[in-house]
């Protein structure tokens, strides 16, 4: 009957096609953080530096990375990717878990070739209190950026699904929209299925 | 914890971005809850790269401006709600949706209490019409509350007639077939009137608490 139930999900809520905003390149990898060669690391890279905005939890113990990432949008960069990992919240870690954080920034951004200003934000998700295997996961994000990326629907998915932890099913929509005139597309991928009563600022 | 990408080829500054992100996150995540803990982690980020082309849309470009941030705020619930749906052993999807508060603060605030009680959650999950557990969560969110004129209702997600609970603080006879029969179905809407002189409203999402969210997170860190 579960399983009948998370099959019934999936097929309800997960798009079998989609249009997808130009200029982005997404996928995901799997690093061995988590079990059983689940997708763990993900990336959303933008071929043009984008403008970016985000807010961020208002808990007292911010993680690493968002701490990391907010410092980075508050100095006003362009940004060219955003790089997720799950398995591993990065969350409650010290000093070395801040600089784990900006180890992962620093090799996403020298990977794609930007190494003026930090132009990657990065977020992590999953297990509190323990550190991020930056053994598994700095090797796999050249292989990630360089073979694995791509602006097909199935990357999408993909990459939607290197960001879940308990989630049973990925969660990605997107819209064409015309306004005056003019057709832009949106994308969303979002995961979270438990610790979910956000207050974002 | 709660991760969410928004991103679009629309040429976006970044300072209209930066807004249309916070109003349109006030009016979806922020208003979503599973089992009312929150992350050290949570996140929602956006990217406009421009790509589309077109003129460049700022927090001055009036009707353009206003409808991208509705078209955000719509998509952004629209992802928000699959988190409330994919709930760790969630069996229900509730919107509770709050009229007549004094404020939307008012009205988000007792929608947030009523989608937080564990009592309310699980009776949800029991198919039970517990409208007295409703009645409690609103009465101690700490807003103002008129218990004379406050209504609540069950609304069916096939377009049947609601179900009225309490009408202008008087509790009604249930039918309990009726009650079974709406809570029967994954989706179910709770509208609450709090009768006040004010017309805050708010909705909420929100999910039932079952058995198999404690079997979940019983051995998260093993």
């Amino acid at each position: 009957s579960s399983f009948s139930q998370l099959s019934n999900k999936y097929s309800k809520y997960v798009p079998t096609e989609g249009i997808y905003p130009k200029g982005y390149l997404v996928g995901s990898v799997s690093t061995g953080v988590k079990k059983n060669n689940q997708l763990d690391l993900s990336i959303i890279k933008s071929i043009n530096p984008a403008n970016a905005a985000a807010v961020f939890t208002t808990n007292k113990f911010k993680a690493a990375p968002v701490q990391v990432s907010k410092k980075i949008l508050d100095q006003g960069n362009k940004i060219n990717s955003i790089v997720i990992n799950s398995g591993c919240a990065n969350a409650v870690t010290g000093a070395n878990g801040l600089k784990d954080a900006q180890e992962i920034v620093k090799t996403v951004d020298q990977t794609i070739g930007s190494t003026d200003v930090a132009s990657t934000i990065c977020m992590s998700t999953g297990v509190i209190g323990q550190p991020l295997q930056m053994n598994k996961i700095l090797p796999q994000i050249p292989k990630l950026i360089n073979e694995n990326l791509g602006e097909s629907h199935e990357s999408w998915v993909s990459c939607a699904k290197g960001i879940m932890t308990t989630d049973t099913f990925p969660k990605l929509i997107s819209r064409s929209i015309n306004i005056n005139g003019n057709t832009y597309t949106i994308a969303g991928l979002s995961k979270g299925a438990g610790m979910i009563c956000p207050n974002m600022a | 914890t709660l991760l969410g990408f928004l991103v679009t080829d629309a040429p976006i500054s970044s300072g209209a971005l930066q807004s249309i992100l916070k109003y349109s996150v006030d009016r979806s995540f922020n208003c979503i809850s599973v089992d009312g803990d929150m992350s050290t982690n949570d996140t929602i980020a956006a990217l406009a790269n421009g790509e589309a082309g077109g003129p460049e849309i700022n927090e001055s470009s009036g009707e353009s401006y206003n409808k991208i941030r509705d078209e955000f705020t719509q998509f952004a619930q629209s992802l928000a709600q699959l988190v409330v749906r994919d709930g760790e052993g969630a069996t229900k999807f509730v919107t509770i949706k709050v009229q007549n508060a004094e404020s939307f603060k008012d009205a988000q605030k007792v929608a947030k209490t009523i989608s937080n009680s564990p009592l309310v959650k699980t009776a949800l999950y029991g198919k039970d019409a517990n409208w007295g557990r409703i009645l409690c969560a609103i009465g101690y969110s700490d807003v103002p509350v008129n218990t004379e004129k406050t209504n609540v209702s069950f609304i069916p997600t096939d377009g049947s007639a609601d179900l009225k609970l309490l009408v202008n603080g008087e509790p009604q006879q249930i039918d309990e077939t009726r009650a079974s029969e709406i809570l029967e179905f994954e989706d179910l809407e709770i509208h609450v009137d709090l009768g006040t002189n004010g017309d805050g409203e708010a909705s909420f999402w929100t999910c039932d608490l079952s058995h198999e969210y404690v079997t979940i997170n019983g051995d998260y860190r093993s």
